[in-house]
């Protein structure tokens, strides 16, 4: 009974030890992440909350991600509207210039012939 | 003595590391209201 | 077996078994003095009877049987009294739970339950930066928008002001101006044309 009490008693000390322990590692465990938290919060203060912004395709706007269109090409395909506008005007300049020749050449045939 | 001690643990140390576990919740949620990602806009060219 | 009475020990800030040592020693101590204070009062009574056979040593032996004696009869009693008081007043009831212990009892959560939760937080926390990124980009994206409208005014303006110069000069159809300045110009090429012929 003795061995028995003796033996129990030992099994007390390992499991108390332990338990004493774990509880340490656990308060410690909090306390270093607490602090480490009140290091980053004072980081994010410093940099003003700036930072990388996370992928955003998963979140409730990710249809309107999706669907976005090309600005770059809306604008590109403006410049084929003013090329185009360019040819025209190049070609009705040239129209009204070859017009007004005719016009003058016309009014010099009549002065002459007058 | 080991008794005492452990079962002092086990009445006192959940409140300290309830408050540290606030402190740290709460920091996480000032992160949080802090948080400004910066998205450049893209260059359009004229 | 060896009950180490932890419950106890939180509540009372000592164990049980310790109170009870304390007390027994206590107990021992108090009887030791008195075991003294008693030899002595008999040494000094005895100093009055100088014709007496008793020595001081005869004393001292009875004083420590009486002390044995004493001794087995507080043992035996303070055991009784022991398991009274650890029974009845040093226990805590197994029905009973200790204030600081009051909360398992009404949010008794498991591990996984709590990692759950820690997971739901933390998945939340990087829902609502992403969901602020979003809100970024859309942001960018309205400044995008806002230099392409710009673009797409200017060439507006630009087509206005085309307007606006042919109007100034009486010209607000190019289509029919052309046409008609075309079929002017066909008419004095007909004129021309007669003309010359009356020349001839």
């Amino acid at each position: 009974a003795l061995d028995e009490s003796v033996a129990q008693i030992k099994e007390y000390i390992a499991r108390f030890t332990a338990e004493s322990q774990s509880w340490d590692q656990l308060l410690l465990r909090h306390r270093e992440t607490a602090e480490y938290m009140s290091r980053q919060l004072e980081e994010c203060r410093r940099s003003q909350g700036q930072a990388e912004p996370l992928s955003y395709l998963q979140t409730s706007q990710a249809q309107v991600f999706s669907t976005k269109p090309d600005y770059q090409k809306i604008l590109a395909d403006q410049g084929e509207v003013l090329s185009c506008m360019e040819l025209v005007l190049d070609e009705l300049q040239q129209a009204v210039k070859l017009l007004q020749a005719f016009s003058e050449d016309s009014r010099q045939y009549l002065r002459h012939l007058s | 003595e080991l008794i005492v001690e452990t079962a002092t643990k086990r009445k006192q140390w959940p409140k300290k590391i309830l408050m540290h576990a606030i402190q740290t919740m709460k920091a996480e949620q000032e992160m949080l209201k802090l948080y400004q990602p910066f998205v450049t806009p893209e260059e359009i060219r004229s | 077996s060896v009950n180490p009475m932890a419950y106890e020990a939180q509540f009372f800030g000592f164990t049980p078994q310790t109170c009870m040592l304390r007390i027994y020693i206590a107990f021992q101590d108090y009887l030791f003095e008195m075991m003294l204070v008693v030899e002595n009062v008999i040494l000094k009574k005895l100093d009055g009877f100088p014709g007496s056979k008793i020595s001081p040593c005869q004393i001292r032996k009875s004083t420590e049987k009486f002390l044995l004696f004493m001794k087995g009869h507080i043992d035996k009693l303070f055991s009784k009294m022991e398991e009274v008081l650890l029974q009845l007043v040093l226990s805590i009831p197994k029905n009973v739970i200790l204030p600081e212990d009051k909360v398992h009892e009404l949010y008794p959560y498991s591990k996984e339950q709590l990692q759950a939760l820690q997971d739901e937080i933390s998945q939340l926390q990087q829902q609502y930066r992403a969901e602020a990124s979003a809100g970024q980009a859309l942001q960018a994206e309205l400044e995008e928008q806002k230099v392409v409208r710009a673009e797409l005014e200017k060439i507006l303006q630009w087509f206005d002001g085309l307007e606006n110069i042919c109007r100034e000069h009486g010209t607000s159809n190019f289509k029919e101006s052309f046409a008609f300045l075309t079929q002017n110009s066909k008419k004095l090429q007909d004129v021309l044309k007669d003309v010359e012929e009356k020349s001839n």
